[in-house]
């Protein structure tokens, strides 16, 4: 290899540089004129802006979805199947490895990536059976103790700061100062996940069936299963919200813009051990007690106290090497989940910088609620490598899913065919779980969910 | 992966004309601990 690449003579042929120059022109040139076409919204699908949204038999016209501007190493990636490589990466770790190969191959991983395998709770690692129950592996207890402060918002997993800061006119700014909004991350409002009171209510299911009823009344109704089926494939019981804790009623579901609004998923109340339930929510109950700021649920939601407040924001990256599991950095109560089943672009430093809005655009789970201070969300982003996102007090999500994005697809063509915004998730409350708090009360430090890999 | 915290803090009051513009520390408001780039851990105090 030496000898020919010391000797061989290079020759220029005219015609394949001239042809390598050409198509390095025409894909930018089809580049910059794409460029100009995407939106804030650029998970979403493309609008009317194409024309009508109706061909020549009336029929709807089946949406593009928008590729995202970039540089070239963007460009490629937006035309790989991203979520389907996630599968096919997720389903190839999940395969079990041979009993000899476990040890050097996950040291080898380790080697690669730097695992600490001192803090793995698992002694032997022969007991991995393969590199998705490793890499979704648990740590000793005791060696990530928290801060003592009660007022500190604690690391909510192992990796490093990407950017932090203060939220001005609604906007994050990610890394070189690319900013994308708010409610582009999170969704926008929902009249349903306000606040219901001034006050935390005595008895919030009796302040939902009255929400619900009202809703009744001047929104489209669509009775039952097959509806919310398509967003989750998964219909939910009404917990014990109406009447009583026996009662099973299946409740209607409300569509509003497109938007499929999923009621209380009060099934993860029975997984829920109850002592620890019932734990979490008493210190949460008595750290959300020192502050009546606590009450709001929504960032905008007025600032009527006397103390002001500013909306700040914390991005964590996590490498491939780190501990996947993460933890709730404050004491707060989860109100809603929504579901934005996007794309799974890398989330790497590199394509931070180079992808506006990247978080936008990538598969997430946004979780809302409220803490000591007022309105608290926390979203978990998923990547190619680490589709799956788990909420441990919602077995009901699934993320990564085939069946999932088909339905999501269908929900927006259908929003599209009767003339209405898709909002592009799914949204579950969780209002049931917690009769005092009006949602799920998480500790400080308490394990929430995790990663894994596909 | 990527985890995006948004949230709600104290914001500090004005300062009085005893206090001060220069004095921070009794105004209260959020104070970060961390730095754009640094590793941190389940637990570490991001900021107060």
């Amino acid at each position: 290899l030496r000898t020919a690449l010391g000797q061989t003579r290079t020759v220029w042929r005219p015609i394949p540089v001239v042809a390598g120059i050409a198509f390095l022109g025409a894909f930018q040139l089809y580049h910059t004129q794409t460029r100009g076409k995407a939106t804030d919204d650029e998970w979403t699908y493309r609008d009317s802006e194409d024309g009508p949204s109706e061909d020549e038999l009336g029929r709807p016209k089946k949406r593009k979805r928008i590729r995202p501007s970039g540089p070239w190493t963007v460009q490629i990636m937006s035309t790989l199947p991203l979520k389907a490589l996630s599968r096919i990466w997720g389903k190839f770790n999940s395969i079990d490895l041979p009993y000899y190969m476990r040890v050097p191959g996950f040291k080898l991983y380790g080697w690669v990536f730097g695992v600490n395998f001192n803090e793995i709770e698992e002694p032997d690692l022969h007991n991995f059976r393969n590199l998705a129950e490793f890499f979704y592996r648990t740590l000793k207890p005791g060696v990530r103790p928290l801060d003592p402060n009660p007022n500190a918002l604690l690391s909510p997993a192992d990796g490093k700061v990407v950017q932090f800061g203060v939220i001005e006119g609604g906007d994050i700014e990610q890394v070189k100062g690319v900013t994308y909004s708010v409610d582009a991350l999170l969704g926008e409002k929902h009249v349903d996940t306000a606040a219901p009171s001034s006050n935390i209510p005595s008895n919030p299911g009796s302040a939902q069936i009255s929400k619900s009823r009202r809703r009744e009344g001047d929104q489209e109704i669509i009775s039952a299963e097959e509806e919310f089926a398509q967003v989750n494939g998964i219909s939910y019981d009404l917990p014990s919200l109406f009447s009583g804790a026996s009662a099973k009623k299946r409740k209607p579901r409300s569509r509003e813009g497109g938007k499929l609004a999923v009621e209380d998923v009060n099934e993860l109340a029975e997984d829920q051990s109850t002592q620890s339930r019932a734990t979490s929510e008493a210190e949460v109950t008595a750290d959300l007690a020192r502050s009546p700021r606590a009450q709001k649920s929504w960032w905008s939601s007025g600032n009527e106290s006397e103390e002001p407040t500013a909306l700040y924001y914390c991005v964590v990256y996590l490498a491939p090497g780190d501990y996947h599991r993460f933890h709730s950095p404050v004491s707060w109560v989860v109100e809603s989940r929504r579901h934005f089943a996007g794309e799974l672009y890398s989330v790497s430093p590199y394509l931070q910088r180079t992808l506006p809005g990247l978080f936008t655009l990538n598969e997430r789970v946004v979780l809302l609620g409220r803490w000591k201070y007022g309105f608290f969300s926390y979203t978990p982003v998923g990547a190619t490598n680490v589709g799956s996102i788990v909420v441990n007090f919602d077995r009901e999500l699934r993320t990564n899913s085939l069946l999932t994005d088909t339905r999501a697809d269908r929900a927006a063509e259908n929003a599209a065919e009767s003339g209405e915004p898709y909002s592009g998730y799914a949204e579950a409350t969780y209002t049931a779980a917690s009769r005092v708090l009006g949602g799920h009360p998480l500790q400080r430090g308490e394990e929430m969910g995790g990663f894994q890999l596909g | 992966s990527t985890i995006v915290m948004v949230f709600e803090g104290p914001k500090g009051r004005r300062p009085t004309f005893d206090e001060g513009f220069m004095d921070q520390g009794r105004r209260g408001g959020w104070k970060w601990c961390i730095e754009k780039g640094m590793q941190v851990k389940v637990g570490e105090k991001l900021g107060y």
